[in-house]
């Protein structure tokens, strides 16, 4: 029975799909089998791990529409690491969503037949709170918040929150928050400090103590279509990202 | 008659909020009277010009309700600024336009009962392209395209193009590419140069000339509820959208 975590965050730009991306590459690489879903309709997690635009159906619109994990799911050039990719299709999908009955379930039913034959699935969602992500969060144990160390994503922050508790309160009892990720931390900069040391005050046990710094090598990785950890192993990026893979098992053990 | 401009790209954290706020203050400052609608559920652009959140009723969703302008519009602290503010109320109305006659063309015949009181209006669009972007795009003039100098910025451009030219082609003919805004430049960094190159090439008459460098100050400036231009005017961000102001009035007027 796979552990299954959303990453997700309505403000845009924060780290969303390189963490997720990141995350799954790591545990690959100590033998866990992972499936990362691209539920963003920009489809950066499928370009970001070297699947070709041509190569993209079936994927994560078919399979919400019916069609089996065998055929929606490819393996990645990563071993133990498959990936279910997505094209702009998927946008099609919110508004298609909308009048149907259990439109918020079908992710979480679609999983439930293919999740046994992982350890975890990490779903990559849009910028919003739309009918995507909310599919994702339905289906999904725990929700990581990837944040960036600016003011825009502080005030985002608190309306994530609420939102996830009526998603808790009606849809997903079993959603758990499995913590916020600090990212693209620059230490030379007042502001990054501001909003961590803001974040840890008010949400000491929720942050993970792994803080992703800013660092370029992360930025060039998907131009050659690898996670910075293959791309780059010894650099910050990777280093903060095999740490923050450490704690993720260390916390993630359900109770 | 105002010219109306959309900042949209369904790439999140481009600078889409950021450009659309200091590019109505540079010409407020120039006294002319703007208009920017946050039509994004984040509130952002509300913000960042320091309207409270309990001051954002009625905004942007009352106004697409049927709500008057004057109901919907507040001044800011800058003369000839005006805001129509936004909460997440408006996340809402993605999902109740979809059934709903005529539901793209909702926020042009709201904006044509108030066009000729504004010599520009900016439409600061969600990092996505549903119905709001949707509803920003057939009221506009023009689209301007923030983007961020890193590798799934490039790769969603193509996606938007294409979007665009679907919109041109079946709901506002009128609708043309005001330009591409490279942001957040970093000339330490090889590939920001290198996303640099490949878009003067390709779109060699879209690409605006002014970069916008990425500058601490101008990502300080949310916290104190004001634009970089009022917060810091002497730093290099203050000093480059003030030359994209400039850019933007020397290539604005309409044929
Ligand atoms: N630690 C880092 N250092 C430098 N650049 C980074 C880092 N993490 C991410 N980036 C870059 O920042 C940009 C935003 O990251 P990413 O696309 O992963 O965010 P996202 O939240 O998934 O975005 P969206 O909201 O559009 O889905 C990307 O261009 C990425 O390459
Ligand atoms: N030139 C710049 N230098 C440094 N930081 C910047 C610059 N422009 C924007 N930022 C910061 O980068 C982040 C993203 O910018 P902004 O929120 O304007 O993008 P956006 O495209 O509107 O995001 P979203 O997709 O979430 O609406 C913000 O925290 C902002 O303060
Ligand atoms: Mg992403
Ligand atoms: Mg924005």
């Amino acid at each position: 029975m796979a552990q299954i975590y959303s990453l997700a965050n309505q403000k845009g730009g924060v780290g969303k799909t390189t963490t997720a991306m990141n995350l799954a590459t790591a545990l690959a690489a100590i033998k866990k089998h992972v499936l990362v879903v691209d539920a963003d309709p920009q489809g950066n997690m499928s370009t970001g791990l070297g699947c070709l635009r041509k190569n993209r159906a079936p994927g994560t619109y078919e399979f919400l529409a019916g069609a089996s994990g065998a055929e929606c799911i490819q393996a990645t050039h990563i071993p133990l690491l498959d990936l279910m990719p997505t094209n702009e299709e998927l946008a099609g999908a919110e508004i298609e969503l909308v009048s149907i009955q259990g439109r918020e379930i079908k992710l979480k039913e679609a999983l439930a037949t293919i999740s046994d034959k992982y350890d975890f699935i990490f779903i990559d969602c849009p910028p919003s709170l739309g009918l995507l992500t909310l599919n994702a969060l339905v289906a999904s144990h725990f929700v990581l918040i990837p944040m960036q160390c600016e003011f825009y994503s502080l005030e985002g922050l608190s309306h994530l929150l609420r939102s996830l508790e009526r998603i808790q309160g009606q849809l997903n009892p079993d959603l758990a928050v499995g913590g916020i990720i600090l990212t693209m931390y620059d230490r030379r900069n007042k502001l990054s400090h501001r909003v961590l040391t803001e974040i840890r005050e008010h949400f000491p046990k929720v942050i993970f103590e792994t803080v992703i710094p800013r660092n370029v090598r992360v930025s060039e990785a998907p131009s050659f279509g690898k996670p910075v950890l293959l791309y780059d192993i010894g650099c910050s990026g990777s280093r903060a990202y095999m740490d923050l893979a450490r704690e993720l098992l260390s916390r993630g053990a359900p109770e």
